[in-house]
């Protein structure tokens, strides 16, 4: 159960010195519908646990309280780096964000499964 | 749907309404079934969801949704990538036919995904690491999810009993003279596996769910549905002697599951 990476994410969001959504700024309640966005996700696994179910109590009150609609941007609306040349990938993207070459370092190729779905 | 899985099983299901395609912890896909005919236990995809979870320093949280005439190439969001973070451009949807065949590259979980509008319905396909369908929160509540699991027995069409009985109705109805009660347009039997032929000229199961929906739906669309999924599984499965499926004979299993050739 993950609940409490959705409350450190609404909370980094939220607080701290320069939050993005102060609690009187409109991206409150776009902080407040990715907060239930990630506690949707992590239903079935902590279903029972006391922190989830008080976050979900939680994030409904204060929606009420700030008038915020459920539908919506789950994140707040980012300006898009301009586009940079037409080079297929950023060259300094981290290591991490390429599966298969942090995969040939340590171990032989990985093996793909496919899966479709089609017609009636 | 017709549902080829991560293990090669092929099945021909009706899940009707909403069900999970994919469920791990770097991605989800729902689909939502309709009735291809009203009444019919026949359906197809007319609306796609994929949720891209947010990762390390590479994407943040992506929605992507198509549904019947609307195969948008962008995300929910409108971006065509993973976002701000340093490694955004590891995730990328690229439209190849405008309105009918989009592609999206999870280059952060080595992933392909294709998603077309044939007709007026969806088809996906997705190429994907076994490590990456793996990943799930508690390893023994493995989900229960399509591509893995396949369909619930209950909610298999049996291919064989379905072609069986629609040729001896045939038979039997044109002996007496009758009319069959039929879709729009309808095909014999005859009729469809001709038109089958002309894209899928080897009898695997592909073929065989080209005739199954020309059979159900009389829409000839279904023939290019069954031939752009055959297309897909030779670009995308990585076993190139997998990519014809036949249908097991009875001796060797209940239902429609197949072995490979």
């Amino acid at each position: 159960c993950r609940i409490m990476k959705c409350n450190s994410e609404f909370l980094a969001a939220t607080s701290g010195p320069h939050p993005q959504a102060a609690e009187e700024a409109p991206e409150f309640c776009t902080a407040l519908r990715a907060y239930a966005h990630c506690t949707h996700h992590t239903a079935r696994a902590c279903r029972g646990d006391l922190f989830y179910h008080s976050a979900v109590h939680g994030i409904d009150d204060l929606m009420a309280q700030h008038n915020c609609s459920k539908d919506g941007p789950t994140a707040p609306p980012r300006l898009r780096p301009p586009p940079r040349g037409d080079s297929q990938e950023r060259s300094d993207s981290p290591e991490i964000c390429h599966y298969e070459k942090s995969f040939h370092k340590h171990a032989p190729a990985p093996n793909y499964t496919h899966c479709g779905l089609f017609g009636d | 749907p017709h549902l080829r899985t991560f293990s090669d099983t092929f099945q021909t299901c009706m899940v009707q309404g909403a069900w999970p395609l994919i469920d791990n912890n770097y991605l989800n896909v729902q689909v939502t079934n309709t009735p291809v005919v009203p009444g019919s236990i026949a359906t197809a995809t007319s609306k796609l969801t994929i949720i891209f979870k947010s990762f390390q320093e590479c994407v943040d949280q992506k929605v992507y949704q198509a549904e019947m005439d609307e195969l948008p190439a962008a995300f929910a969001d409108g971006s065509k990538n993973g976002g701000d973070k340093h490694g955004a451009n590891s995730l990328k949807i690229t439209e190849k036919v405008s309105g009918q065949h989009i592609e999206i590259q999870a280059k952060y979980i080595g992933t392909t995904i294709v998603v077309r509008q044939v007709g007026r319905y969806l088809t996906f396909a997705v190429r994907m690491p076994e490590e990456v369908v793996k990943a799930v929160e508690d390893g023994d509540n493995q989900g229960l999810y399509l591509c893995l699991r396949g369909c619930p027995l209950n909610q298999q069409i049996d291919f064989q009993a379905f072609h069986s009985t629609s040729q001896s109705t045939e038979n039997r109805v044109r002996r007496k003279g009758l009319s069959l009660p039929s879709p729009p347009e309808a095909f014999t039997y005859e009729m469809a596996t001709a038109k089958c032929r002309e894209k899928l000229p080897v009898e695997d199961l592909y073929f065989q769910s080209c005739v199954f929906d020309l059979l159900t739906t009389g829409d000839v669309n279904f023939t290019l549905a069954a031939y752009y999924a055959f297309e897909d599984v030779k670009v995308l499965h990585s076993d190139k002697e997998k990519v014809h499926l036949y249908e097991r004979t009875r001796e060797f299993g209940p239902g429609n599951e197949a072995a490979s050739e």
